[in-house]
């Protein structure tokens, strides 16, 4: 308990774009209970910083676990946590093993 | 396994 999970990865995004530009599917009480990246536009701030892949599973953004979240509780987090003033930069916590 | 597909499938959201 605690532990981060073998295959996953800290990925820090600059906010080097006016949007975020990823396409999440996923949340507790649907197939895929955490949220998992199914696009990365071109241009945006994900894209730019080069090391978010589509298929990761984003565990946790800026330390806040996003285990037990619903969609749309969920993508509020990842959008508060973009928007915010406070860091110029959004902490995610990815694993490619779902 | 019978659980997981009565589990509904996400929305998909841009951000």
């Amino acid at each position: 308990p605690g532990l981060l999970e073998p295959t996953s990865a800290l990925v820090r995004v600059a906010k080097s774009a006016t949007t975020l530009g990823i396409a999440i599917e996923g949340g507790a009480n649907t197939r895929q209970p955490l949220p998992r990246i199914v696009t990365i536009q071109r241009g945006g701030s994900a894209h730019n910083c080069g090391q978010l892949k589509v298929g990761q599973v984003i565990l946790e953004v800026n330390g806040v676990s996003l285990r037990g979240r619903e969609h749309r509780e969920a993508a509020r987090i990842i959008a508060e946590a973009f928007k915010t003033k406070e860091r110029d930069h959004v902490d995610f916590l990815v694993t490619e093993f779902n | 396994r019978e659980k997981r597909l009565t589990l509904p499938p996400s929305e998909i959201t841009l951000l």
